[in-house]
Parts: C-alpha cells; structure tokens; sequence
C-alpha cells in the first residue's frame, strides 16, 4: 500500500 | 489527525516557542544544550526534505517551515548572537553529540522501511530525534538547578512523545493499514527517555520544590 512511503506525520 | 496528534504537534510547537520566547526576551540560553538544539535541526532538515516535492496539506507544510525556521534559528541565536551566546555554557554542554549521529545513520542504513535516499534520511531523522534530548538531560543533570522556562521546555517536549504514542496506538485501530514498526519503536524509546525527568518534574511540582535531578 502506498501509504507507508508518504508519511504524513510530522 | 486526530485529537492525539494535533495535541502533540500544538504541544511540540509550544515546546519550541517557549524556548525562542526565552532566549529572545531575556536574551539569555542559561540551561539550554547548544548540542540538543543542533541535533533538532539536523533531525528537521532530514526529516522534511519532501517539503518542496510531496504537499500533504497547508497544515503539513506550514509547520515543517515553522519546525525548520525555529530550530535553526534557536541554533543561530545560541551560536551568534552576541548577548545570547555568552550566556552558553559549553563547558557544561559536552555531551560528544556527534557519537549519536553515525550510529543513527548506520542503523538507517540497516533498518529501514525501503532502501531510497528519502526513506533512509527520514528513518535517519527519527533515530536521531529520539536520542536528540541526550545532550539537554545530561546538561540539565550537571546544572542541578534547572530554570522554570527551562523546565518547562523539556516537559512540553515530552508531552509531545506521550501524545504521539496515544495517535500510534489510535491509528492503529482506526486505520487497518496504518503499521509503522520503526516509527513506534524509536518514538517509544525516545518517550521513555524522558520517564525520568517526568518523575522529579512531577514530584518538584507536587512538593511545590525546585525541580532538582539527583547527580
């Protein structure tokens, strides 16, 4: 899944 | 975002804030680790490198400049300018923080979640800022006594881990495919770091005595 590359946290 | 993680981030941005209030009205860095502030900014400067590629949101973006701008000026201040740096005790602050930056980068290189250069900068950044507050506990140890502005700071950037872990562990049961191994394991560790420090801050506040570390 793609979100584990853009980590949206800071 | 969740309440968790908008708290930590508000509380982390206080933590900062608190910290640029102190050095630029009483223009003073008494207590403060130069070599903490300078491992924050390495640890801001590799973590958001995606700030001009991957746009997240207005609040993503908005906060890394404001993480970014704050922790290099925090550094400038102690550095350079003429009133505020002689008031930096580096005799006391020297915690060898460069010993924290290769075995971080190592351990990136080694543990990661993909081998690019963005992904390995970015697990290098969150090793780092876990060990981060070393260099500001071991100073706060030695000089005993430890101002309120001081105390404060490094009580708003624990607060700021312990939210942290409460979004984790509330994304991990709100979103099925929210699993971030590394990211857990070093924010734990980092969070525990500052377990200690909680315990006398509390029991300073709640004998209404000046917090004092043992030696």
């Amino acid at each position: 899944n793609d979100e584990s590359d853009d980590h949206d946290e800071l | 975002m969740n309440i968790f993680r908008l708290a930590g981030d508000m509380t982390h941005l206080a933590s900062v804030l608190v910290l640029l209030l102190k050095i630029h009205t009483i223009k003073s860095c008494a207590g403060i680790s130069l070599k903490t502030q300078e491992l924050y900014a390495l640890v801001f400067a590799t973590r958001y490198l995606d700030l001009f590629t991957d746009y997240i949101s207005l609040y993503n973006t908005l906060m890394k400049l404001i993480f970014l701008v704050s922790s290099f000026s925090i550094v400038w201040y102690i550095r350079h300018h003429k009133i505020v740096r002689r008031s930096y005790d580096k005799d006391q602050d020297t915690f060898r923080h460069y010993f924290l930056v290769l075995p971080c980068f190592l351990l990136a290189l080694v543990i990661n979640e993909k081998f690019t250069v963005k992904e390995i900068m970015w697990t290098f950044s969150l090793y780092l800022e876990a060990v981060a507050i070393l260099p500001q506990l071991v100073l706060l140890q030695r000089t005993r006594n430890i101002d309120n502005l001081t105390g404060q700071y490094v009580f708003l950037l624990g607060a700021y881990r312990s939210l942290y872990i409460l979004n984790w562990i509330y994304r991990y049961f709100t979103e099925p495919h929210y699993v971030h191994w590394i990211t857990w394991i070093s924010g734990l560790v980092q969070t525990l770091l500052y377990a200690d420090f909680f315990y006398y801050y509390f029991q300073s506040w709640k004998n209404n005595v000046k917090l004092e570390l043992p030696a």
